[in-house]
């Protein structure tokens, strides 16, 4: 199912939220 | 994302066209398809059958055209321009849009010289002016432009059609969040035991505690 | 008083002829309605302020107009005709409108849009008068202040199906969407303002100029991280060091979050501290892309 598939594949690159280096020491 | 839900009603258009099309009329739908506006979907034409029987017919670069919509770049454009079809202007736009939605499949983070290079904008104002009206206000893009790192910030990207041996790697990443929630889950689990049985200590401590406070108040009276 | 009254009226009538409205309201202005010596009811009287009002706005005159409406809001409860109702109505919008009062203005112009029709008033309210009416909702809005009571207006608007017929649509989607509106479209936009609507603010600037600019700098916030001044001021049509001012009097005024560093000339959007909130948002809406998928499958009976 080509719609299936392409919405999985946009939600596989939401994560990481967010990568930055102020972000990743927020949240350490 | 929104513009996802649209995608699918319509792709059928145009394969609902393609369905009663042959050589080049089948042809003709891959033009208006790669031509319109806000459709970014293109795996379900590629399997129509009049679509497919393109392949070594003397319309093949219709179909080439095709599959470079649903997988390519600006760029594979570029490098095999001499054996495709020449493009309009809204299908240079659309292709520009696709690299875009390509980039942001592998950052999150797309510089603008990145951006600049693989889009063929070397114009900062144009780059953004791009980005902005034709990515984020489309809604294939949910980012911020970020202008002093000159980059652009990611948040969500709408799904391109999946190229093969990339099935793997979304299955794969799934199982990869699958594992990690479960051992996140079961560590959340630990600490609330070990948190209800401090509790439950602390609870019989003060209880005894309490006990001896009263014994030691009888006896002195 | 009966005679005056009546030759007040033709010599009112004589002036509204000849497009000599103030004179019409003044002439009009001078019957008595107060008078103890003759009988006047409610209807006449209402009547007559109505029309008053209407003869000094077309004048531009809101402040007389005012003082007539105002006398006519004490007599229309008790009055219940629908063709003065509706009248008094428009009345009041226009002079909202005409004292740059645009949120209140928008509200009445929008309630108006929804007149229903009748028999009594079935010729006098066409399809053409409700579409003015909302277009002027629209263009009301647009110039109103920002705030919470303009957004839920812009909401409504924007909802309401009437409004993609009109020729206003594209600016109402992108001013509710909170999009960067162009020059090309704002100039487009301007060109059916009335007068008073294009009149200029004490900064020198007109009412339209600083609500797209205020507008602009708003959603450029939500596109940017930062921006340095130049670049803002390009995007704006303005020059950076009125681009900082504004930035900084809204930042100031909190109706925009952000952090100016004058030093390197950039506006910083958003503040640092805001990156796990901005995290929890991201994370939510994978969870409800989770969810979307989830339903879609199920749907597809998988």
């Amino acid at each position: 199912d080509h719609s299936l598939l392409r919405q999985v594949s946009s939600l596989v690159r939401r994560l990481p939220a967010i990568d930055s280096a102020h972000f990743r020491e927020e949240f350490l | 994302m929104e513009v996802e839900g649209r995608q699918v009603a319509l792709v059928e258009q145009f394969v609902l066209l393609a369905k009663n099309v042959r050589g080049r009329g089948a042809a003709e739908i891959v033009k208006q398809a790669t031509c319109e506006p806000g459709l970014f979907a293109f795996g379900e034409l590629l399997d129509t059958p009049s679509i497919q029987e393109l392949q070594g017919s003397e319309h093949a670069a219709a179909l080439d055209l095709l599959r470079l919509f649903a997988h390519g770049t600006w760029t594979d454009y570029k490098n095999h321009a001499s054996s495709l079809p020449p493009l309009t202007p809204p299908q240079i736009l659309k292709l520009k849009q696709l690299t875009v939605m390509s980039l942001a499949e592998n950052s999150k983070t797309l510089p603008y010289d990145l951006l600049s290079n693989e889009l063929d904008i070397s114009n900062t104002r144009e780059l953004e002016d791009f980005v902005i009206n034709d990515c984020m206000y489309t809604g294939i893009l949910d980012a911020k432009l970020d202008q002093r790192q000159r980059r652009v910030e990611v948040q969500a990207s709408a799904g391109r059609d999946i190229r093969p041996g990339q099935l793997q790697i979304m299955a794969g990443a799934l199982e990869d969040w699958l594992k990690t929630s479960e051992e996140l889950l079961q560590t959340i689990q630990e600490k609330v035991t070990y948190a209800e049985r401090l509790s439950e200590e602390h609870r019989k401590h003060k209880a005894e505690v309490d006990a001896r406070k009263d014994e030691a108040t009888k006896s002195l009276k | 008083e009966d005679q005056v009254s009546t030759i007040r009226e033709g010599v009112a009538s004589i002036y509204e002829r000849d497009e000599e409205w103030t004179q019409a309201a003044q002439m009009l202005s001078g019957i008595d309605l107060d008078t103890g010596m003759r009988v006047v009811d409610d209807r006449y009287k209402l009547e007559k302020c109505i029309h008053i009002a209407m003869l000094y706005l077309q004048d531009d005159d809101a402040v007389n107009a005012e003082t007539f409406i105002k006398k006519a809001s004490f007599l229309v409860n008790s009055c219940k005709e629908e063709a003065l109702e509706l009248q008094y109505k428009v009345c009041y919008a226009r002079i909202l409108d005409a004292k740059r009062k645009f949120q209140e203005a928008a509200l009445r112009y929008y309630e108006l849009s929804q007149w229903e029709k009748t028999n009594t008033v079935a010729n006098r309210v066409d399809e053409g008068d409700l579409q003015q009416a909302l277009t002027a909702a629209v263009t009301c809005t647009i110039l109103a202040g920002a705030g919470p009571q303009r957004s839920r207006m812009l909401a409504t608007l924007y909802k309401d199906e009437r409004c993609a017929a009109l020729p206003v649509y594209p600016i109402l989607q992108k001013v509710y969407l909170e999009r960067i509106l162009r020059q090309a479209e704002v100039a487009a936009f301007a060109q059916d303002l009335k007068p008073h609507q294009q009149a200029l603010t004490a900064d020198g600037s007109t009412v339209l100029a600083r609500a797209v600019i205020e507008h602009n700098l708003l959603s450029a916030s939500k596109l940017y991280t930062n921006i340095t001044f130049l670049e803002l001021g390009a995007l704006l049509g303005i020059a950076p060091d009125k681009a900082e001012r504004i930035a900084a009097r809204m930042v100031a005024q909190d109706r925009m979050k952000g952090s100016i560093d004058q030093v390197e000339g950039i506006i910083q959007f958003e503040t640092e501290t805001e990156e796990i909130k901005q995290w929890d948002h991201q994370i939510a809406a994978v969870c409800f892309a989770v969810n979307g998928i989830l339903d879609n499958m199920q749907k597809k009976g998988m």
